[in-house]
């Protein structure tokens, strides 16, 4: 239970929408896409989640760029700091994910932050996971640069997705 | 080397951080006058989710981990 949110938060479906709101100006638009696609199947590579991209309207997952005050009562604050935050699952403002765009966002470079790595782990908390303690682990809460090209899910996350939604039944 | 007190700055940073990561809530009531402080408590809390050595006072190394680029979710829930 240390994997999940007090109270206990899931999606009640197998099957998840998410919408990309808007961009940010740091990366071209194919990147984000990519990195999001690529964060999200970190998750369903593991789990017997499924994603599913819409274009318009209210997805399960909305993610969004903003600064400062961006619409929810916890504002971000300027460049480092805090990177992006997320809600667990559930209705309306429930699931989404924010990132601050006062951070300087790369697809590949070890410079400024890493959104695949960032959004895999805002991600979690979207699907319901809470943070861990574990310094190897992708829900640790404080950023850490991984060569994005040779990423594997630690063995602390696949526990606790799987804690929650069960193995990948398609493996 | 003598150990240098936090800063004014460490200070506030250290009610931020821990107010948003750690449920540090404004002390009232009977618990303000009694025992340690809930701020050194909260200071306690963090430094033994991070592994740190656990001591309830902003040293160093601490004020490192309060620094880093992290994620704004909470780690410890309401």
């Amino acid at each position: 239970s240390r994997f999940t949110t007090f109270d206990n938060r899931k999606w009640q479906t197998n099957q998840v929408t998410y919408r990309i709101e808007n961009y940010t100006p740091d990366m071209s638009v194919a990147e984000v896409d990519n990195s999001i696609e690529r964060a999200l199947q970190v998750w369903a590579k593991v789990s017997p989640l499924r994603f599913t991209r819409i274009y318009s309207g209210t997805a399960d997952i909305m993610i969004s760029f903003g600064t400062r005050n961006h619409g929810d009562s916890y504002p971000f604050d300027g460049p480092d700091g805090t990177l992006a935050h997320a809600f667990s699952p559930g209705p309306d403002i429930e699931g989404d994910a924010h990132f601050d765009d006062d951070e300087y966002f790369t697809f590949s470079s070890t410079r400024g932050y890493n959104l695949f790595l960032v959004a895999a782990h805002e991600l979690g908390h979207s699907l319901g996971l809470s943070h861990s303690n574990d310094p190897g682990a992708l829900m640790y809460p404080v950023y850490s640069y991984t060569d994005p090209s040779t990423f594997s899910l630690p063995r602390d996350d696949v526990n606790g997705i799987q804690y929650i939604y069960g193995p990948n039944p398609d493996v | 080397l003598p150990i240098s007190p936090p800063t004014e700055e460490d200070e506030v940073l250290a009610e931020t951080y821990l107010k948003r990561f750690f449920n540090l809530t404004e002390e009232t009531g009977p618990t303000a006058r009694r025992g340690p402080s809930q701020r050194s408590r909260k200071v306690s809390e963090m430094q033994t989710f991070f592994g740190l050595q656990v001591t309830g006072t902003l040293d160093a190394e601490t004020v490192t981990m309060m620094k880093k680029p992290r994620c704004g979710v909470p780690d410890v829930q309401p």
